[in-house]
């Protein structure tokens, strides 16, 4: 899969959407 | 006489040797087999994989003997409300989990010997509407449970004695929650599918729900076996047990989805399909995947023909069968703990163990 396809890709996803999502 | 087609058929992957019979358990009660799974268990200084199977009615505990023979050590007897599947706990010892219902899971109970009392004996963990259940690493249960107004989605950890030291509850998405998998590399993470067919995350930490998304209608009714963290992506492997034969991607059993947590985009990667024209697609047609298991990147379906067959889910490749024998269909297959090998079960027959 390309970055094209699937958008920009973050080793640290986990902690990223962590950090931005409702408690 | 479906055997003799098989070869010529399927003539790139399906082998014999794939699948080696090792023994079979020979159960004297009679008793339908409703599942199958393995179990750590030590006894004695001896920690060993035992294999746990299930009637509607009991759950039998079975220890290896010599030359491949298994002798039943206890059976465990639960008459009031119908055994429906074992829910593998994936690294715990002397612990066994079972869901029980109608025709939905209404309890999860579960089954331990206690050295205290020196008996083997059941707990109740959950009751409720449960509508999916999964056993994670480090003896801990998540569900979703269903009322009328909303769903439940909880994580349990259990206590060595059978018991719930913690409950977590998770943040429920809007839709109803069809089905869990485990994050192999990601112990916080865990991944579900929806009965809108979408792709959820939660982190297990905190319960917060971190992404969901729609996995589009090319993959419907999607079921969520298990998930790979690699490279700040999620490989998901989905089945389908109620979708129809797709033009695009014919018979399908499996599909390996890869989905960016990031963004929110997926893309399948991979398909594990019946080849067209295969013997195991003749009547009784439409031939279909009924149920299936994963382990590792190999996946095991029983197909409505009768017949078990596993693939590379990496290649898409089928790289075992076994036909229905003649002694009836296979019913049920499950992949054992530590890369034992695969279980099959027929309803009304034999629990067959196989090496892989």
């Amino acid at each position: 899969c390309s970055e094209s396809d699937l958008g920009p890709i973050s080793l640290n996803w986990f902690e990223e959407l962590s950090a931005e999502a409702p408690p | 006489h479906v055997a003799e087609q098989l070869t010529p058929v399927l003539p790139d992957g399906p082998r014999e040797e794939n699948l080696q019979l090792m023994s079979e358990l020979k159960d004297s009660s009679g008793s339908c087999a409703v599942d199958v799974s393995t179990v750590w268990w030590e006894a004695a200084g001896c920690r060993e994989l035992r294999v746990v199977t299930a009637s509607e009615s009991s759950v039998s505990l079975w220890e290896p003997l010599t030359h491949n023979h298994w002798g039943k050590v206890y059976t465990w007897q639960l008459r009031e409300i119908p055994v429906i599947q074992i829910i593998p706990l994936p690294d715990s010892c002397n612990l066994v989990c079972v869901a029980l219902g109608e025709l939905e899971i209404g309890e999860i109970r579960i089954l331990l010997y206690s050295s205290e009392t020196d008996s083997f004996k059941h707990s109740l963990v959950k009751t409720g509407n449960i509508k999916a259940v999964v056993g994670l690493k480090e003896q801990r249960l998540v569900s979703s449970s269903r009322t009328l107004q909303e769903q439940q989605v909880e994580m349990v950890s259990l206590s060595g004695t059978g018991g719930s030291k913690d409950r977590q509850t998770l943040m429920p998405p809007k839709e109803t929650v069809t089905a869990f998998a485990e994050v192999e590399g990601m112990k916080e993470a865990l991944v579900g599918t929806t009965a809108a067919n979408s792709i959820v995350v939660w982190n297990l930490r905190t319960g917060q729900l971190l992404r969901k998304t729609h996995v589009g209608y090319s993959y419907p009714a999607s079921i969520c076996h298990r998930a790979y963290s690699d490279s700040g992506l999620l490989f998901v492997v989905l089945s389908h047990p109620h979708a129809e034969e797709s033009e695009s991607c014919g018979n399908t059993a499996f599909h390996v989805v890869a989905f960016n947590p990031s963004s929110g985009r997926s893309r399948g990667v991979m398909c594990s399909c019946l080849p067209p024209g295969s013997p195991l697609l003749m009547p009784p047609c439409p031939c279909r995947y009924l149920e299936g298991d994963v382990w590792d990147t190999a996946g095991a379906a029983v197909l409505t023909s009768g017949a078990v067959v596993v693939w590379d889910l990496l290649w898409g490749r089928c790289v075992a069968v076994l036909p229905p024998s003649p002694t009836g269909h296979w019913a049920l297959t499950r992949w054992a703990m530590a890369g034992a090998g695969l279980r099959a079960g027929q309803r009304d027959g034999p629990v067959r163990l196989y090496r892989y």
